[in-house]
């Protein structure tokens, strides 16, 4: 289960980081804002909220760290 | 504590992300 929560992890990350950077900044969040059903405003929280250390990137650890937050809150419901 | 709430609302954003994600995968042939 744990391959599977990576794999998806990194299709997402993947979905954000379109050129492949190997980081996600706030504009490649924003550029999800015509695909998702999400605002601006909380695209920019999720990256906020992704974004541990604040310095501007989500590394894929970080993005899979919240993923997996994110699964734990869900099992927990 | 402020951030205590900020955070309890990121959550809430956090899980419609994903979950949007999520069904945009599985919505896509």
């Amino acid at each position: 289960p744990e391959l599977t929560v990576l794999g998806k992890a990194q299709e997402f990350f993947q979905i954000c980081d379109l050129e492949d950077k190997g980081f996600v900044t706030r504009q490649d969040m924003q550029r999800l804002h015509p695909e998702l059903p999400l605002s601006l405003e909380e695209l920019e929280k999720v990256f906020v909220t992704l974004d541990a250390d604040g310095n501007g990137s989500l590394t894929p650890k970080e993005f899979i760290t919240g993923f997996s937050q994110f699964l734990l809150e869900q099992i927990a419901l | 504590d402020p951030n205590m709430k900020a955070g309890a609302t990121s959550e809430g954003v956090l899980a419609n992300f994903f979950n949007s994600l999520l069904s945009k995968k599985t919505g896509s042939p």
